[in-house]
């Protein structure tokens, strides 16, 4: 079973007893080398993940098969974070989608960004 | 590097100062809020030192440019937080000035003193809004600030090229900085 180096470990909820860990990100390991035509229960969620970061059109019915458009999404996402882009899960990729990340969006020029907003 | 829609920046008088306070109702409080503002302070001045903008902490967090506060999940900007690690912090482009971080997060400006496996470095965080502040968006670099994933327990605080090439062309450069001093730093945090 994959389990990246960063996250290796965190299992206890050592500070804030009302907060649970995020277990959605900590689960995609799950979801190693599994490629296109696929169908692996849970895999919306990584769906909603590449959405909420601007790799793929918001919609309220995410399936989880590995179709086309995650394949698109899975490339361009490692394009913008450094990773070698094979349209494919691999460990760098998973390791890094399964990082701590900032909450803003890595598509700087979505215009629909909810956070690039300015005062006026 | 990268910028939001629109290449955003402040746009103030020359030479700039913008303005930073603390949420007095949304902060943390293991960590002390002296220990809090030198953190940021140091954050700041890295920015500062590249460009020829200062920032100055001001008492009044209605009217700073930049509001800094520790939220717990949804609070009210449309961008819930989720708890321990995933989503650690999120700030918004110029000129908002909304900084905020992720309350359940295990918080820590000294990695000696704090032993927990999920604690995330304050400065790095901060640094890395900061430049969203400022008008960058992520980077590809996995060496840049602007990088948008960190691991627990590490620290990046070095503004690297791809960051400083990225702010200088929004602001210019601060007549104190040289390219050399920058490279040296870069070259001795590589190992050489």
């Amino acid at each position: 079973r994959f389990i990246p180096d960063s996250i290796t470990g965190i299992t206890t909820d050592t500070h804030n007893v009302t907060d649970a860990h995020n277990v959605t990100w900590h689960d995609f390991g799950r979801f190693l080398d599994v490629g296109r035509g696929s169908e692996v229960s849970g895999m919306s969620e990584l769906k909603k993940y590449l959405c909420r970061f601007g790799y793929l059109p918001s919609t309220n019915n995410f399936t989880d098969v590995f179709d086309k458009e995650l394949e698109s999404a899975v490339r361009a996402y490692q394009s913008s974070l450094g990773l070698s882009v094979t349209g494919k899960l691999d460990s760098d990729t998973i390791s890094t989608i399964m990082s701590p990340r900032c909450g803003l969006r890595d598509t700087a020029h979505n215009t629909t960004d909810k956070l690039h907003v300015t005062r006026h | 590097f990268a910028y939001f829609y629109g290449k955003p920046r402040w746009v103030k008088e020359s030479p700039m100062t913008l303005t930073y306070a603390f949420s007095a109702n949304n902060m943390i409080d293991y960590i002390s809020l002296e220990e809090i503002k030198r953190v940021f302070k140091h954050a700041f001045a890295r920015w500062a030192s590249v460009i020829p903008v200062s920032f100055m902490e001001v008492e009044y967090y209605q009217s700073a440019n930049i509001r800094i506060g520790w939220y717990h999940r949804d609070h009210g900007d449309g961008e819930p937080f989720d708890g321990v690690l995933g989503v650690l912090a999120h700030a918004f482009s110029p000129e908002n000035g909304r900084l905020h971080l992720d309350a359940a997060e295990t918080w820590s400006v000294d990695f000696e003193t704090v032993k927990s496996r999920e604690a995330v470095d304050l400065e790095s965080v901060a640094t890395h809004e900061i430049g969203h502040i400022l008008g960058l968006a992520h980077s590809s670099i996995k060496e840049a600030v602007m990088y948008p994933s960190l691991s627990p327990r590490s620290v990046k605080v070095d503004l690297k090229l791809d960051d400083v090439e990225g702010v200088q062309a929004l602001y210019g450069t601060n007549p104190n900085f040289t390219l050399s001093s920058l490279l040296e730093s870069e070259n001795s945090s590589n190992g050489g």
